[in-house]
């Protein structure tokens, strides 16, 4: 199935933002 | 609105809705999708996830990121992940250096596994066409299915599978959380679309 590896990519990409955005949330002072 | 057809983009928001919009705390969840290999065999592949992650970070990072070797070994497979979808190999920040927890690491090698003839978890749910429900780490520690049992080593204490029209959702907690007939609901209304 071609797709597949075209939704695992997108879904990697978004884990990586989300966890960026996490990251800087945390290690901000004004964060979570 | 979300569409009663099936569509990668709104995979994505239904799997968000569904652990956001939760009253239990659910760290991630993901939709196998089914389709058919080059043999006709049915198999279940990664369809699309969302990781919420832990409620308590401390507790994820203090117990949940295994060894020091382990940790580096995740790093740079992140950093590798990264510079693959970025293009750039100068990333800089504290994105690679942060600790890779035991249950990001189980969703990021979720992505790489599928499900064949009715195998592991999801395949179960999927072939029986009934939701597999399990919750305590003993109960996943003695699962037969492989899946269930390396969630438990990666800290998870409930692991759900819920079958749909096409595919099966999967759900993951490091709380121990008992079987609700309002998350099947849930799901059946967001992820019963038509193919």
């Amino acid at each position: 199935n071609g797709d597949l590896p075209i939704a695992r990519a997108k879904s990697l990409q978004r884990f990586l933002e989300r966890r960026r955005e996490r990251l800087i949330s945390a290690s901000s002072p004004y964060g979570r | 609105p979300l569409t009663p057809h099936f569509n990668q983009e709104t995979l994505q928001q239904r799997l968000q809705a569904l652990i956001e919009g939760a009253r239990e705390s659910w760290t991630y969840a993901i939709f196998w999708q089914s389709s058919y290999d080059y043999s006709g065999a049915s198999v279940l592949g990664w369809g699309d996830g969302y990781y919420k992650g832990e409620e308590d970070k401390t507790k994820a990072k203090s117990k949940n990121s295994g060894s020091i070797s382990e940790q580096q070994h995740r790093k740079k497979v992140l950093r590798e992940l990264n510079s693959l979808i970025s293009g750039s190999t100068t990333i800089t920040d504290e994105q690679v250096d942060e600790e890779v927890t035991d249950t990001e690491w189980f969703f990021l090698v979720s992505m790489t596994q599928s499900f064949v003839n009715g195998g592991g978890l999801p395949g179960q749910a999927f072939f029986n066409g009934s939701p597999v429900w399990v919750a305590g780490s003993d109960r996943l520690a003695g699962s037969p299915c492989e899946r269930a049992r390396q969630g438990q080593v990666f800290g998870l204490q409930t692991l759900v599978c819920i079958p749909s029209a096409n595919g099966v959702v999967e759900l993951g907690s490091t709380e121990m959380i008992f079987q609700s007939l309002d998350l099947m609901n849930k799901v059946r209304y967001l992820f019963n679309f038509n193919s």
